[in-house]
């Protein structure tokens, strides 16, 4: 645990009543072993201690706690920090219906996050509608409908628009029928695509212009590695996407990728996926996820 | 910078951060880079370029494994092949794409529909049964997919089928139930036909970072892994999550997934793999 490891580092520089700078660098390198091991990016950590770095060196060390505990405090008001205070996720749009458009790299979860985010909106008294705007995935629609069907949300796709229409055509008849029977909120599912797939993104691109939408969600797999700064930018600089989601997150993976997200975008982390159930839907706690991070 | 044929500091430490940046992970990377100085220290020729050396050593970690080749001898008859791992990583794809490769090679095929829980995964591995040219035995939703498993195989003995590839829901390698159903698909498998499975394929997102090695893990203790899938590989992961898995588990990488259609299966070769990884 890092709280014993850096214990063992300070353990050898005993007596010091403040953190001096000798034993900041030997903690700094433990603590980016536990970020580097939690899948937080490199440039991204070095970036990070170097903060911490500033905010340790010359501070007190509280007499309750000892100078490893003191560490990690710091490092973990920082990350809190840098991962954004908590917030209301999405915000709803003046006037109806509010399009959220979900997106992100193959198998991260955006179809059954579709589903929790329709399901937590119905709660919420706020009718959703769902548009089944992947066409290139085997059984995408029918993965969508049976998710739609066992809430009792519509969902719209190629049966209401004909088996010709393109994911841009779905999305525009889409959100157009969920105006029509006055849906509060209406979710583009869209195909799972790699950053690099010109074409891929440009659809994107195309549905974002058309459509407007209020929100765009970033949906990430909790268990994204390095990469997750090379994606999210990618992602970023094409879309301006307003907000993330970590998915998965009922394993065992650190989810340093939310920090990288974060860092890279600037855009908070908005939802937390916890199951495979539609009710398995948190809002992000930066604190929760500061700790889970440090390990 | 990285030249000439001395591993000094800064050279160290810009190889060990794009092995990081590779997820090849901190461990692993920090004896890589020994490994590394010690080859060159050992050179012959005493002048071998750094990069040379460490594509050497990368090589040297990931290959040693005997190439796939739908074409080889099959172990049984049918060949039973399960295909494991987490949630999301393409397995079910993959199953679609393996198919191909042993329908070209002349072989017949059928899958075994054993996710029985997810919306659509049973339509979804149809079409690609359909794609392949392969036969397939499901059940309703929510059947136990031991009994599914069990009946593939037997449908497979009677209709002298030569492969059967099982696809099995994604499950995150934390749930002990669902790692407890998983046993119970290997065991029904091994009822049916004696030695099956004879192969365990567990499949990998090259996406993922040191969370694999915990994946990895505990799907051997419960099933005795036999080969790795690493998928996603046409994105812009590096899959250095290999090397540790190599490193700690011993288990070779059988093949990569390079794309979403039915062609984008590739045996795994270490050579191709390190070079792309280090440019
Ligand atoms: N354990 C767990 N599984 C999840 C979670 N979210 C999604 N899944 C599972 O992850 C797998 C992939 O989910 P999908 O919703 O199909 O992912 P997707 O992003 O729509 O995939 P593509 O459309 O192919 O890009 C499924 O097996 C889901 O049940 C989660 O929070 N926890
Ligand atoms: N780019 C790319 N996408 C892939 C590859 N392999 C699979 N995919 C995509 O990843 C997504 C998930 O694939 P699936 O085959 O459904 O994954 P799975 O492991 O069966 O998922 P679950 O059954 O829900 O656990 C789909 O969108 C696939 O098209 C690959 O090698 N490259
Ligand atoms: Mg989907
Ligand atoms: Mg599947």
């Amino acid at each position: 645990r890092l709280t014993e490891r850096l214990d063992d580092v300070f353990r050898k520089l005993r007596g010091q009543g403040r953190i001096t700078e000798r034993n900041i660098d030997e903690s700094l390198r433990e603590i980016r072993r536990a970020l580097l091991e939690a899948d937080v990016n490199f440039q991204v950590a070095r970036s990070f201690l170097h903060a911490v770095r500033d905010k340790a060196t010359g501070r007190e060390v509280l007499r309750s706690l000892t100078p490893g505990q003191q560490m990690v405090k710091i490092v973990h008001d920082e990350l809190v920090s840098l991962l954004g205070r908590q917030m209301e996720p999405v915000k709803l749009a003046d006037h109806p219906p509010t399009v959220i458009l979900l997106v992100g790299l193959q198998g991260c979860g955006k179809t059954t996050f579709a589903g929790k985010l329709a399901l937590d909106f119905k709660k919420r008294g706020r009718p959703p509608f769902l548009v089944a705007a992947d066409v290139y995935r085997p059984a995408a629609d029918e993965q969508l409908r049976t998710l739609g069907g066992s809430i009792e949300v519509p969902v719209f796709g190629l049966a209401e628009t004909g088996e010709d229409a393109d994911p841009v055509e779905i999305c525009r008849r889409g959100v157009e029928a969920a105006r029509k029977s006055n849906r509060s909120v209406v979710i583009l599912d869209t195909a799972g695509r790699l950053s690099i797939d010109d074409e891929m993104m440009d659809e994107l691109v195309e549905i974002r212009a058309l459509m407007h939408p209020h929100e765009i969600l970033f949906v990430a797999d909790s268990m994204l590695g390095q990469d997750a700064v090379e994606t999210a930018s990618r992602f970023y600089e094409r879309l301006a996407f307003t907000g993330s989601v970590l998915t998965k997150m009922d394993g065992d993976a650190r989810g340093g990728a939310a920090l990288s997200i974060r860092e890279v975008t600037g855009q908070p982390v908005k939802f937390i996926c916890t199951g495979e159930g539609l009710e398995a839907l948190e809002t992000f706690h930066p604190d929760r996820i500061a700790s889970r991070i440090l390990g | 910078a990285i030249s000439g044929d001395a591993l000094d500091e800064e050279a160290a430490d810009e190889i060990e951060e794009i092995l990081i940046q590779a997820d090849v992970g901190v461990d692993a990377a920090v004896e890589i880079v020994d490994r590394l100085r010690e080859r060159l220290r050992r050179a012959e020729s005493g002048a071998e370029q750094i990069f040379v050396s460490l594509r050497k050593e990368l090589c040297q970690i990931a290959g040693g494994g005997v190439p796939f080749d739908p074409g080889a001898e099959l172990t049984g008859k049918p060949h039973v092949v399960l295909v494991v791992g987490v949630n999301g990583v393409g397995k079910t794809t993959t199953i679609g794409k393996l198919a191909r490769l042993y329908r070209d090679s002349g072989r017949s095929v059928l899958l075994a529909a054993c996710d029985t829980f997810r919306a659509a995964a049973v339509p979804q591995l149809e079409i690609w049964a359909e794609r392949a040219g392969a036969n397939i035995v499901r059940a309703q939703q929510g059947a136990d997919p031991a009994a599914v498993a069990f009946d593939a195989v037997s449908a497979a003995l009677s209709r002298d089928t030569d492969v059967v590839l099982v696809d099995t829901a994604g499950r995150l390698h934390t749930k002990v139930n669902l790692m407890e159903e998983l046993k119970k698909v290997r065991r029904s498998l091994g009822k049916q036909c004696q030695g099956a499975p004879h192969e365990t394929l567990l499949v990998l997102d090259a996406t993922t970072g040191q969370n694999a090695l915990s994946q990895a893990r505990q799907f051997h203790l419960a099933t005795e892994v036999t080969g790795l899938v690493l998928t996603k590989l046409d994105g812009t992961a590096k899959g250095g999550i290999a090397f540790a898995l190599r490193r700690e588990l011993g288990i070779p990488i059988k093949l990569i997934g390079v794309g979403e259609g039915e062609d984008d299966l590739q045996p795994f070769d270490g050579e191709t793999f390190v070079e792309a990884l280090l440019e």
